[in-house]
């Protein structure tokens, strides 16, 4: 399984979060406008967190995050 | 398996609870507004709790939680 | 396997069965209107009961819970 | 493998039926009218009876139980 | 795998054959009008024979067996 | 995989052969009228004749055995 | 995998051909006007040559073998 | 996995090749017209060859050998 | 996983190229006009190359090979 | 699980970041307009990011990285 | 998984990159036009790189490599 995001804005962050009995932040990626940033769940990677004007394409269908 | 959730509003609260005999909260991640968080049943998670306005993405369709 | 429930009314409640030679309810989660829950079959868990006016989404489709 | 029972009336019985050499019910559960019961095929239930009204959700499709 | 039969008269037979090199009837389950019956093939029980008025629920369809 | 088959007639015959180096039949049920059989290929049975008039479910779909 | 066969004339001969470095006959089933023979591939049987008039119904559709 | 072929003339050849590091044939079968030949790939044959006018049936679809 | 290839002029060369670190030939087969060759990947096998004028029938479709 | 990027410009970068509890670049290649490039997840990448105008196709779709 | 490669001009070049923590060609193979090429991502190869004409047919769809 794995995501796609597309920034549509400069500085969207995707945070990994933890797996197992603790749920904190490993990574912060940060990306600019017009990349691309293709992830899956891990063994080290349970949860994402995406803040910021992006396209996430998912199994359940094409969702944007931001304020809009 | 993973769900995706993006808040509709500040204060949108993602409770994991825990797998096994007990169930109770090990995690609660707040959302704000336009943000998107996704996430996995796991080994330590077996369900999650959804409070506040947000759409919620699963394999059985968008579902709306919050009051509305 | 998880299944989606949204509660339409208060003191919606979410009865899990344990697994095994015998059927007895290790525990009942209490919803409030508009909140969702998602959980999965488990371990501890091969059957589940819910009371009160609430929208299930499961594979066999969305069946409503309740009197009316 | 999970099926999905609505009780339509008070009273409604479902029956599990032990897996092995003996087939005997090891479980009733009663259902109220609009309660939704959900549950698996189990190393300990590899069959299931259902007595009064009610509607039953399965892999092949919607059957309505009950005298009607 | 699981069949579903829905009798539509009183006293139809299921009767379980038992599987291995010999082929006998280890369980007979009579159902009353209405009564539903949901049941796996298992590792003891590799054919099954319904005897009187019922629908049957199979994955190649559903058949109504009985002398109509 | 199972099959499942509905006789047209009385004395239809469903012979179970044998699975390995030799190929004989281990089994024949006889079905009446009406009656309904289904029965999965199993450590014994690898392959099944049928003699009479019935109707045949399958996998590749619904065949009709006998003279007609 | 099984195939299905249906013979539409008497003497159709079914040949199960030995899995392994050699390739022969292990067993000739013979089929009369209306029978049908369902089998499977097996740990004996890898290959299969039909000769007469038959319908044979296999994943890739339903093929006629007989000189017509 | 398992390709079938109907001869359309008498002397169609199938050959086995061999799996492994060689590829030679292990194995020829000689059709006759009507007849039909099931077979799957195996640990001895991991390549196939046809000669002569055939119709040969597999997962991509129908194709036609011969010189036609 | 395999593929079907029918030659349609004489001549038809497909390579099998060598699993592992080292990529070789180690098989050509040479098919003359009309003739059909299935062929796996396997564990010695991990690319195939095909020169001539053929029909090349594959997951993804067909395809022709050949300079036309 | 493999994923395509066809650039549409020169100078695109693919980064491959690392699997585990780190995430750094291990590889960037650089392609020129035109070349496509194939690459799936492995135990060494986890996450890909893609900078420059290129087509990405994902099992999500086909999305186009780049400023525009 | 395989991929099919066709090659519309000579000296279209398809170079396997080596799976691992190191990333580098180990094999560049040169097609002709009209050469055909079917390969699979193997323990040796987790990425691969075309240059030059050619039709690549993936799983996500048909993709044109080359500068057109
Ligand atoms: N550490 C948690 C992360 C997580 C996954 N799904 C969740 C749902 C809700 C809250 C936290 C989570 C886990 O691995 O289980
Ligand atoms: N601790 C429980 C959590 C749970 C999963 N599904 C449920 C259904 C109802 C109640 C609780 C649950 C378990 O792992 O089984
Ligand atoms: N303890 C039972 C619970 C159960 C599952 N399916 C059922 C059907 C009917 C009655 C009880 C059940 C079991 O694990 O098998
Ligand atoms: N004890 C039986 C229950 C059963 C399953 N399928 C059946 C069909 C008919 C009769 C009984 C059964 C078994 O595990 O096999
Ligand atoms: N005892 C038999 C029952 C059976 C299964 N399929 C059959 C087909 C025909 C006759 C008997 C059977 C077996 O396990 O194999
Ligand atoms: N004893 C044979 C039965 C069989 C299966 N498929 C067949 C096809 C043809 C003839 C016999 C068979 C076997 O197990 O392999
Ligand atoms: N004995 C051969 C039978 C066979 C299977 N597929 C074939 C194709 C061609 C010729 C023979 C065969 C084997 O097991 O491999
Ligand atoms: N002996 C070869 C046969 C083969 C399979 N696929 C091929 C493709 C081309 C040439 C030969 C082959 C092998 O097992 O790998
Ligand atoms: N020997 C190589 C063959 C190969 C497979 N896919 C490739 C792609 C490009 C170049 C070579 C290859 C390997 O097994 O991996
Ligand atoms: N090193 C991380 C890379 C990663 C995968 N998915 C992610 C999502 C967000 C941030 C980092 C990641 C891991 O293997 O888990
Ligand atoms: N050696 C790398 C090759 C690779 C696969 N996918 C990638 C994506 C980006 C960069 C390199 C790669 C690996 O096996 O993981």
């Amino acid at each position: 399984e794995y995501i796609v995001v597309k920034a549509l804005e400069d500085g969207v962050s995707i945070m990994g979060m933890t797996r197992g009995k603790q749920t904190f932040i490993h990574h912060t990626e940060k990306l600019n406008k017009g990349e691309v940033w293709l992830c899956q769940f891990t063994d080290d990677t349970s949860a994402i967190k995406i803040r910021g004007k992006a396209r996430v394409f998912t199994k359940h269908g094409e969702i944007e995050s931001g304020q809009s």
